[in-house]
């Protein structure tokens, strides 16, 4: 028989709200533009069974079941970005040149199991 | 904390935090890019490894600044004329960005309606090696550009050095450019292409207009811009 931990919609897996204010981490000397960005950060369960809302790959499926199985041996899936965005940045390097930088995979737009 | 900021700040192409002397104008393109940039998103159709304004791929647009300076007589053999040594530090770009545009900006500080009934050539130079004190330039150079510009021209002069720019990341190749301004009477330029020696000029070396200069890289990390696959 499966063992069901009570799952609340507020523990489930889901992005959470992260700001990175680059003064925070002492870096608003060199960079320009932007002063922070909304990064966000996944966490939350992955129970079972997995709904629709909570992105879950194959993979994750047969996991979270062999985790029914056994609880101690088999972790629930982890909870993951699975769309990420890019942001730009606007930077001085040593030489006082301006440079402006594209990144991808910044931004967690989504999670996923 | 200081490994984990190191590896970070690695993976974003930088070796540590920048330490910038001063804080020089953010010129009005970066600002216009660094916008366009902000509204992408990722289900935005345009890749955001290509700069369209340039038409070339990449993910990285600098402003080089130019570390050269005036040259002072005696090496300046030129009547009525002033020479500037440009030097564009490309050591900046990592070994593994590929340099897709390498583009030269020379920006004049005055209206050029200043000029009256003169014009002025603008001839840029490729330097080849390197020179004695005191010797001429004219052996270890070559000509890249010559242009006139007179009353009413466009304040500024581009000229693409992308694959001269890629010879100057070799440790050792770069030895910059020069610039020549020289100012020519317009009668004269129109009449026989020469330069008048009037007792006038010697005053009128004063109007010459001040030239900014900067190169606008853009270059591509391959490892921090994969290209787009759709999903099939």
């Amino acid at each position: 028989a499966a063992y069901y931990l009570p799952v609340t919609p507020s523990n489930v897996c889901k992005p959470r709200r992260l700001y990175i204010d680059f003064k925070d981490v002492g870096w608003q000397d060199w960079i320009i533009a932007p002063q922070g960005y909304l990064a966000n950060y996944c966490h939350g369960e992955c129970p079972f069974p997995l709904s629709e809302s909570l992105n879950g790959t194959n993979h994750a499926i047969l996991q979270t079941l062999v985790h029914s199985f056994d609880p101690k041996g088999t972790p629930q899936p982890c909870c993951v970005p699975i769309k990420l965005s890019p942001i730009s940045m606007l930077y001085y390097d040593n030489n006082d040149n301006v440079v402006l930088r594209h990144y991808e995979d910044m931004v967690v737009d989504e999670c996923g199991c | 904390v200081n490994m984990q900021e190191k590896l970070f700040l690695s993976s974003m192409g930088l070796s540590s935090r920048p330490k910038p002397s001063h804080q020089a104008p953010v010129p009005s393109l970066l600002w216009k890019l660094f916008k366009k940039g902000s509204k992408q998103t990722s289900t935005s159709d345009t890749d955001p490894c290509v700069v369209s304004e340039y038409g070339v791929r990449g993910n990285i647009v600098r402003f080089i600044q130019d570390q050269g300076s005036l040259i002072s007589a005696p090496a300046v053999h030129c009547f009525n004329c002033v020479r500037k040594h440009l030097f564009f530090n490309m050591s900046v770009l990592e070994d593994v960005e590929q340099l897709s545009l390498a583009q030269l900006e020379m920006k004049f500080k005055q209206d050029l309606a200043h000029l009256g009934p003169h014009v002025f050539s603008v001839d840029l130079y490729r330097v080849l090696r390197t020179t004695l004190k005191g010797v001429t330039h004219e052996s270890s150079r070559k000509l890249l550009l010559s242009q006139s510009l007179g009353p009413g021209a466009h304040a500024s002069v581009h000229v693409n050095l992308t694959d001269l720019a890629e010879t100057w990341r070799k440790p050792g190749k770069n030895y910059g450019m020069h610039v020549e301004l020289q100012l020519k009477h317009l009668s004269n330029v129109l009449q026989e292409h020469a330069y008048v020696k009037n007792p006038h000029l010697a005053v009128q070396i004063a109007q010459m207009p001040d030239l900014y200069t900067s190169l606008v890289v853009v270059s591509l990390n391959p490892l921090q811009c994969r290209s787009r696959r759709k999903r099939s």
